[in-house]
């Protein structure tokens, strides 16, 4: 604060050993980044993502960048979400699948857009087409009740996306997002790969910080 | 800016990079590799007050100096070597539910440094 009468705070060589100004800068360096991202303390990974599902997820999402840039003070309160899917209750032609989304993402935030990703895989030789009824449902709802649903016609393995709607969003903002996978062909269940090493579903969520009044000094 | 070198004590720019693997933090940030931090450090006499990347030209140095010694003696503050210039950090890392999420910090990375 230049207009204290301390001593200048960029001027401390003065004053500290080479090794006390390195411990400093780093704490400096590990509280900016946990202070930026609202976080007290770095995270422990509970459930940690295997590296090719990682991989894979990342390589889906590159070049799918937005076409029109946006401001650049709007860009800066906007982040990204992946969240991989945990599996629910399944069945022979249904399987249940939870995102789970917290911390920054729930209060003060918007979801703007939720895409799900789905590795589908056809038997070899095989040329059908399979109908996927994607179930959003509402979240911590015991009876989960059904609040969209989506028609999706499959007729080539390899990964599909779904642009899930408002009550998805609305969903992830609670922290919480509830998908269940219907198949209403006669397609055999094991072609869907689900949750196998790299094809691990995911939603990926773009979400922007809300609630900024901007003040303008005029 | 200046970057900092030599013996100089002016104002500079001291690069700075925090590894993340040597902070044990690479597990959690996914990207990228570490944090280049870098800081300000150095002298500011008064004659440099205001002028982002020190001495623009000899001419603006004279002139300074000349309402530096003016200004010293009806007030007292001293001038600071401070960030003129800073970039975003992109960070991807996971959360504590362990998805993924990527973001922009503002104003992370010092670029440049000047005389307040």
């Amino acid at each position: 604060n230049p207009k204290t009468d301390g001593p200048c705070p960029a001027c401390w060589d003065a004053t500290f050993d080479l090794e006390s100004q390195r411990e400093l800068l780093l704490d400096l360096a590990k509280k900016s980044i946990l202070d930026k991202l609202h976080l007290s303390q770095r995270p422990t990974l509970s459930r940690p993502v295997s590296r090719g599902a990682l991989k894979t997820a990342l390589q889906r999402l590159r070049g799918r960048r937005r076409e029109t840039l946006l401001e650049h003070d709007q860009r800066q309160e906007e982040y990204e979400i992946i969240s991989f899917a945990d599996t629910g209750l399944s069945s022979i032609n249904q399987t249940r699948l939870e995102f789970h989304f917290s911390g920054r993402t729930t209060g003060g935030v918007e979801v703007q857009q939720t895409r799900f990703m789905f590795f589908v895989q056809f038997p070899p030789n095989a040329t059908q087409t399979m109908n996927i009824r994607v179930l959003v449902l509402r979240p911590y709802d015991t009876n989960l009740t059904l609040t969209s649903q989506y028609l999706l016609q499959v007729d080539a393995s390899g990964w599909h996306q779904l642009l899930l709607g408002p009550e998805a969003q609305a969903a992830c903002s609670q922290g919480h997002l509830t998908l269940e996978l219907v198949l209403e062909s006669q397609a055999a269940h094991s072609s869907l790969i689900l949750g196998g090493f790299s094809h691990r579903p995911f939603v990926a969520a773009q979400v922007r910080v809300e609630g900024k009044h901007r003040v303008r000094r005029r | 800016g200046i970057n900092c070198q030599g013996a100089s004590r002016m104002c500079c720019r001291q690069e700075f990079f925090v590894d993340f693997r040597e902070i044990g933090w690479h597990d959690w940030i996914i990207q990228p590799e570490g944090y280049a931090m870098n800081f300000c450090t150095g002298q500011c006499p008064l004659h440099v007050a205001g002028m982002p990347g020190i001495s623009a030209s000899f001419h603006t140095a004279v002139l300074n100096l000349l309402k530096a010694n003016a200004a010293s003696s009806t007030a007292g503050g001293g001038s600071c070597c401070v960030p003129t210039s800073r970039r975003p950090l992109s960070l991807l890392y996971y959360d504590r539910d362990s998805n993924i999420v990527k973001t922009d910090i503002p104003d992370m990375v010092v670029e440049a440094c000047g005389c307040s």
